[in-house]
Formats: structure tokens, C-alpha cells, sequence
């Protein structure tokens, strides 16, 4: 199982619509400070359910729609689509492919979807948890995370290791 | 519960005394049970020893050797309790060029069994990629995704 | 006290928008004060605009943007009351190779009137330095240093 | 005024007695992960006051001092020298050339000395923030520590300026 592809639109500065498409093995994404590489972080994690405005560094859920720039009016939704290859069954669920999608709207709505069927947070949740990647996201290493591994406390630690048993 | 967590201690601290031998070559770290009789709320303690060094606190060690045993438990993690893919955001920045090279020696055996998804300002690191994104903002504060290079393409 | 704050702002404050524009060229940067009409207590805003984007909240900017918002907050601070000398232990960590160049631009400027004490894994900033040592570890857990070249003896 | 020289001897990771001669301008201090660079910049903090255990990253004062290693016994106590070329008269003592020591013993006594005279850490902290090196110094920015000047709070930043002035 691995990430086939991600589509970004209106999520933080990806204003227009942009597709990456993904390998299995190693895929580095590179660019200047400030250019969107962590934005892309962000977005994985926020498909894949994350809650907390915080780890998306908003003060708000609704931080994570396009704000509008100088030449650019702000944007009234973000979605974001992830598609999985699912040919080794790692996800309980009858597909090859599988494509989860979310959608945030300015007035505050959320949709989710799987493979274009709408659904609930949970769903999405529990899908993936199956597969390995837990409510916590341990998977995910924001950047300048690395060191609060080491300053947690023994208690939060064991939370990492139950998470990903 | 308690036996699921057990036994995905045992594994992880397993990995852990190897995956630190890699980063730190001759030296000697080790995951332990704060408290070993009550498995259903012990925490885990990490103990780390660079080679040569004696001096085992945490806080006493260097910027780069924290990163090191920061990712040496992460990894450990990983190779016990594998999940499909891992991404990491500049996880190398306080990492000398021995150490970067420690650590893309670990992403090349997790690539093995998982999709490695990271960003990085490192050419040593961008050099065992399978693919590359680069990203840009042309001066108007909108991303746009500027070139994508598969390995086979360039070699 | 208060004239004494109220002066030491000002002056930064004006030293900062500078600072900021060379560090963002086409950005915008403001201090402000949280109380204007109290400066007995009052704290400190910071505003950071980068070119082309209107988001201000801080915790939104990019690891090397924020990086970059505490160094033009610093070397404000530092021009408006220098001090004979600053030790900056790896503050280049986040920055890609442009805002390096623009960082050790500042790092030069602040030179005519400060020593300045550098600790580097970047090899740019190490081409600027007058002198440099270099340390060591052999194995032993004991730091040695090993070398000092002097700008003159290289060139 | 410029700090013309660091000895070291039994401090954190400088069994040795060791000694830095430093210039005016930029000095460029490199070397591999855990050398102990940034135990040279504990040294200068400490010998210029540093009280905060934590801000020396140790649990207690007394992790300055030499732990031993597998080949070499721990030391009874950690010194620092520092010399200051005084030449313009920012230091407001009589003298061209200001030595500044402080010495720490595992038994816990502490001394400090100005020019080799026996005095008090407060007595070192006045001469320096009479010059501009307050006692928060905010001069020395440590490893990691940028981002705090972010996340501080207004109060806190307002206080980096008032130490400053
Ligand atoms: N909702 C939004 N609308 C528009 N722009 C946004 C939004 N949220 C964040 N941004 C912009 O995205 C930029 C941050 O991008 P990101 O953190 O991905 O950079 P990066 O490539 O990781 O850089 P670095 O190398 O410094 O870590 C910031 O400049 C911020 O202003
Ligand atoms: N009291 C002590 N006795 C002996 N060794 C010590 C003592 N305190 C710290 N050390 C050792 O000093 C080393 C840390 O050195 P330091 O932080 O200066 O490294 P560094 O050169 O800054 O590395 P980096 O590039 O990773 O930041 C640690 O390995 C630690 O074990
Ligand atoms: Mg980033
Ligand atoms: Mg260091």
C-alpha cells in the first residue's frame, strides 16, 4: 500500500489546483523557505483526519483555506484528495485504489469522502487505522518536531508505541 | 491490551539497541519501563551513550545527538510496527554530514517495506530519492509544483 | 524607566522595518506595542508580512520565514543598543541558501561595531569569518581543538 | 571591547585545560555533532553569570563540571577564564585588560574573581551589564532558541529590550 497521488485545492497557499503524483520508495520535496513544502505536509496529515489547529499551525480550522494574497482574492473552501494504492489489501476495504477526500468550507461545513461516497470523520479514522496509521499521526514528523520525542514524558512515549502497535 | 503493548515494547526496544549501534557507532542506548510491574500505565524511559562518553542525561547532549536518538526511537517504531508509509519534514537540519549520511543509510532500509515521503534542503539526501517535487512561489504567494524527476529519468 | 523603554522601542522598532525589508525584500515588518498608553507594562507585538502574501499570523509562516521574523527581531535589538559582543550558537539551521547569503550579509554589517562569535556547520558563513576553530572529539569523549586559521594566513 | 580570550579547564566536555584566543570580528567556531561547540557557548554564559541550570542544559549546576569518561576519572571542578580587551573603556574598571573567572567545585562551593581578586557573582554581573551584557543575556542566542523569541510573550519581548537598553 502507498500513496498514488495528491490533489491540493485552495489548501493554504495552494490556491490552484495541483496534482503530485507519488512513488513507492523515497519521494523528496524540495524548495525555497516559505515556497509550500510543509503546506503539503500539512495537508496529508489534515486528509488523513488530523483535528488539532495547532498541528496544522492555524489558530483555526479554517486557517487551512487559501487567505488571499496581493493579487488574489481568498478562496471560500480547501479540499484535499489522496489516493492510495491498495493492491496489497492493507486497507479492509474491496479496491485496488482507494481515494479519500476532504473539504473544509469557509461558513465552517466539512465533507469527507471515500472513494467518492460521503462519509464521516470516523470512517476515514477507522479505515486507516486498520492499515497502520493511528489517530496520532506518529507516522507524520512535522519539521521541528523531531526534538519532542525526546521531551516528552515516559507516559507520552508509551502513547507513541501504542499507536502504531 | 497490556500484552499488545508488551510485546510492542519488547520489539521496539529490540530495534532500538540496533538502530542506535548504526547511529552511533560503540555506543549503547536502550528503551527501559518506568515501571516494569504495571504494563497498563508504565511509561518509557530513554537512556543514550555516545561512544567514548560516559555522561548518560538527556539534556547534556548535543543539538545533533538528540536528533540522532530522537530518530533512532522513531525508527525503531517504524521497523517494529511498520505502517505503509512515513513522512518526514526536515527531520536532518541539526545533523553534521556523518550523521546525514548515518541517517539516509536508515531511510534506504525503510524504504524497503515503506513509501518515504521527504522534505529536504540536503542534496546528499535528494540524491537516493526515487522522485523529486520541487516546489516555488513565483513572488505571489501561490504554490505551484515546478518539476517532478523520476530516477530512471536521470540515470 | 519608562522614557528609557519608550526610547530603547522606538529606536528598535525603527531599526526592525529596516532590518525586515532587507531580510524580505518587498515584505513588511512592524513592531508594535501591546498598550501604547501604558509603558510601564505594556509588551511587544510582532508583524511580519512576506512578499506576496497577506497571511500575518505568525504561527503560519514556514519554519525558515519564522526563523528569519527572530533574527530581524534580534539584530533590531541589536542595532538600536549595541552590545560589544553576541554569540549565535547554529541560528542558520532553517534557512535555505538565499536567506543564508542575506543573514550573513547582516552578520558582516554587525561586525563594523560588535565581535561576533559563530558557531556553524554552513560553510558560507565559515567564508566570512576572521578566524576560525575548529573542535574536536577523538573518540575519547573529551573536546580538543584542533586548528585556528587566521583570514590572513589563508589569503 | 572585545573578548580577547576563553580558557577552559574541567568545564562540561573540556577535560583539558584549553585555551581559545579570540579576535574582534567574526570568530567561526565548527566542528562535528557533540564536539562541544555549544559547550563553548555554555562556558562564556557561564563565566559571565549564568545561573539557570536548565539554560546550561544540565538538571543542576554542577553538570558543568567534567563527568569522567570511560578512559578518564570525573573532575573535582570546573574553571573558566575569560579575558576582555578594554582598551575603549566600556568595562568601568581601570584597566585595559579584564580577566573574569569563575570557578565551581563538586563539593558545591563556588568563587569568582575580577582581575584575580576574590568577589561576589553579583559584582560580575554589575561590571558587564554596565557595558550592554544585561544578566537575561540576551546576547548569547543558543542552539534551538530562535523560535522561542517568537513564541514569547509581549511581556517577555518587552523585556529582551529593556535588558538591552
Ligand atoms: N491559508 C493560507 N493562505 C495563503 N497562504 C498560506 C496559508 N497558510 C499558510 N500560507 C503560507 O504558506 C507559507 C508557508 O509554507 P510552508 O510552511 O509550506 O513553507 P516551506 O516550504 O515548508 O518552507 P521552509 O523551508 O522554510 O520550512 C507561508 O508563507 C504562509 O504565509
Ligand atoms: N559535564 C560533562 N562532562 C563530560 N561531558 C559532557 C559534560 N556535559 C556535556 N558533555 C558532553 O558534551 C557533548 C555535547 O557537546 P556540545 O553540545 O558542545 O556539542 P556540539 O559540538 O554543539 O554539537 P552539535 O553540532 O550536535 O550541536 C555531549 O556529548 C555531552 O555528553
Ligand atoms: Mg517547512
Ligand atoms: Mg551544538
Amino acid at each position: 500500500m502507498y500513496v498514488k497521488s495528491l490533489s491540493l485545492k485552495g489548501f493554504k497557499s495552494f490556491a490552484s489546483a495541483t496534482h503530485l503524483s507519488l512513488e513507492p520508495g523515497i519521494t523528496c520535496i524540495v524548495g525555497p523557505n516559505g515556497s509550500g513544502k510543509s503546506n503539503v505536509v500539512d495537508a496529508l496529515a489534515w486528509v488523513m483526519g488530523e483535528q488539532g489547529a495547532k498541528s496544522l499551525r492555524g489558530g483555526k480550522m479554517e486557517d487551512v483555506i487559501f487567505a488571499g494574497t496581493a493579487g488574489r482574492a481568498p478562496l471560500g473552501r480547501a479540499e484535499v484528495t489522496m489516493t492510495i494504492d491498495n493492491t496489497d489489501g492493507a486497507l479492509p476495504i474491496d479496491y485496488t485504489e482507494v481515494t479519500i477526500s476532504r473539504t473544509m468550507f469557509r461558513n465552517g461545513g466539512s465533507e469527507y469522502a471515500i472513494n467518492g461516497t460521503s462519509c464521516r470523520l470516523l470512517d476515514v479514522q477507522e479505515l486507516l487505522s486498520d492499515s497502520g496509521i493511528g489517530r496520532e499521526m506518529h507516522v507524520v514528523v512535522g519539521q521541528g518536531q523531531l526534538d519532542t520525542v525526546l521531551r516528552a514524558t515516559p507516559e507520552e512515549r508509551r502513547g507513541l508505541i501504542e499507536e502504531a502497535a | 491490551v497490556e500484552q499488545v503493548f508488551g510485546e510492542a515494547f519488547r520489539d521496539t526496544a529490540e530495534q532500538f539497541e540496533g538502530v542506535f549501534g548504526r547511529l552511533f557507532p560503540g555506543g549503547e542506548g536502550r528503551l527501559t519501563l518506568t515501571d516494569p510491574s504495571d504494563l497498563l500505565t508504565t511509561g518509557i524511559e530513554v537512556e543514550a551513550r555516545p561512544p567514548g562518553k560516559k555522561v548518560k542525561r538527556l539534556s547534556l547532549l548535543s543539538g545533533g545527538e538528540r536528533s540522532l536518538v530522537a530518530v533512532a526511537l522513531l525508527v525503531a517504531i517504524f521497523k517494529a510496527r511498520p505502517s505503509p508509509f512515513y513522512i518526514m519534514d526536515e527531520v536532518e537540519a541539526a545533523l553534521d554530514d556523518t550523521n546525514l549520511g548515518r541517517l539516509i543509510t536508515l531511510f534506504e532500509e525503510l524504504r524497503d517495506s515503506s513509501q518515504l515521503i521527504v522534505i529536504t534542503h540536503q542534496k546528499k539526501t535528494m540524491e537516493v530519492a526515487d522522485a523529486l517535487y520541487g516546489v516555488s512561489m513565483r513572488g505571489d504567494g501561490i504554490t505551484t509544483v515546478v518539476s517532478q524527476r523520476l530516477r530512471d529519468v536521470a540515470s
